[in-house]
């Protein structure tokens, strides 16, 4: 089974193995393209020997034959190669944590962690709503009883200022003042009663 | 110190190239273009020349094409740091599961326990906000049942006065 | 409520009827006037 070296792509940006690939397929175009030049420039220098003997089959033969013999050197050659990179130079070790993974190291939640955590921040998100409601209804009390204040303060301002009227008209307490007034009519009574005994 | 990855990078690819070269020796090279080589010795040798000249140009060119297309000189010397900084742990380091959910469980956390602890920060703040307002609340409700008192005793106060005024009216009734 | 702290419900929950503190006004005000009326009547009398 193929090491897609998943990790390693997400940290280079592109698999190991493409890269490589890349590299091989355009070294292999490379050798390609030099053969064909060289074998076009052969060609070309025998044109200036008209009497000799090479024909340009000959020449395509030579030019496969070396190009066969490079092709199986440089596929040996590039599979240590790749061999070596992979392992040493485009490889994570498995030790080794990418930066942008350390929270998998600093926080390895559970899946029932990550719910409790979750669970606790819905309930966060509850009691501060039901806070907030509760502030609303608080200083709408609050706004209520101002109104409730100022009512009843003006009725104690009222009494107060029956209080002060009467004050102001030498009555300061009414209920003395009757009672004083009850007495003395009581008292007449008696020496309006007295005084008719003695007239009789 | 152990090489970097990119001068281990260099020194493998030099290597290649090194031994792809010596693989295609002249001799070899003319060895299979035998009968041109017999004909021109000198042409065949300065075409080999330009031949391993012109392959050499063409897969370094490509390699630095690589290391500039993936930025990978930076990018090695980053990935050695961050191995020399774990040099020092044995165990495995942790990997993708390949399970989505599974993997962006954890990325997830930091940002739940920050969310976790603004929401627990502005909770405080809103109860303590909440405490302060429900004082004045307590203290507005002793206030109004206060004055309702007051209001009560002034009533009362002059319910007496009718009380003693009746009287007086009975007296002079008498 | 079941997400706020027991004292914040708790001073929620005992909130007053303010209307019905207004509207208990209403009588301390015409036994007042009440008063008053024989008040007047009492004065008349004693004058």
């Amino acid at each position: 089974s193929v090491n897609p070296m998943a990790y390693e792509a997400q940290f280079f940006g592109f698999t190991p193995q493409t890269c490589m690939l890349r590299i091989y397929i355009a070294f292999q175009d490379y050798l390609f393209e030099v053969m064909l030049v060289v074998e076009s420039v052969i060609l070309k220098k025998l044109d200036g020997f008209p009497g000799c003997k090479i024909s340009p089959l000959q020449i395509r033969k030579s030019t496969e034959k070396f190009l066969l013999f490079m092709k199986e050197h440089l596929d040996k050659l590039f599979s240590k190669m790749e061999e070596v990179l992979l392992q040493l130079v485009l490889n994570i070790p498995k030790n080794v944590l990418l930066p942008e993974d350390k929270v998998h190291e600093q926080y390895p939640y559970s899946k029932e962690q990550l719910e409790a955590l979750q669970d606790e921040i819905h309930q966060l998100q509850k009691q501060y709503r039901a806070e907030a409601s509760a502030g609303q209804a608080l200083r709408a009390e609050l706004e209520e009883q101002k109104a409730v204040q100022a009512e009843l303060e003006k009725i104690l301002q009222w009494f107060d200022g029956l209080e002060n009227t009467c004050r102001e008209h030498g009555t300061g307490n009414f209920k003395e003042s009757f009672a004083f007034l009850t007495q003395n009519a009581k008292r007449l009574q008696d020496v309006l009663k007295d005084v008719e005994e003695k007239s009789k | 110190a152990a090489p970097g990855r990119a001068q281990m990078f260099a020194t493998v690819v030099d290597t290649f190239l090194e031994k792809l070269v010596a693989a295609g020796s002249y001799q070899r090279f003319a060895n299979c273009y035998r009968c041109f080589y017999k004909l021109q010795p000198e042409m065949t040798r300065s075409i080999y020349d330009q031949f391993i000249s012109q392959l050499q140009a063409s897969i370094k060119e490509e390699i630095q094409e690589v290391k500039n297309e993936g930025n990978l000189e930076t990018v090695f010397n980053s990935l050695d740091k961050i191995v020399e900084e774990a040099k020092n742990r044995e165990e495995p380091a942790w990997r993708p599961s390949g399970i989505p959910e599974e993997d962006i469980r954890s990325a997830m956390v930091p940002y739940l326990l920050k969310h976790r602890s603004y929401l627990q920060k502005i909770l405080k703040e809103k109860e303590e906000e909440n405490r302060k307002v429900a004082e004045s609340v307590l203290a507005g409700r002793d206030r109004i049942a206060e004055l309702q008192q007051q209001i009560q005793a002034r009533k009362h106060a002059w319910q007496a006065i009718s009380k003693e005024q009746r009287e007086l009216v009975m007296t002079f009734k008498e | 409520p079941t997400y706020l702290q027991t004292s914040q419900a708790r001073v929620l929950s005992t909130k007053p009827n303010y209307q019905q503190i207004l509207d208990e006004q209403g009588p301390v005000l015409r036994c007042l006037e009440l008063v008053l009326d024989e008040l007047q009547q009492t004065l008349k009398l004693l004058q």
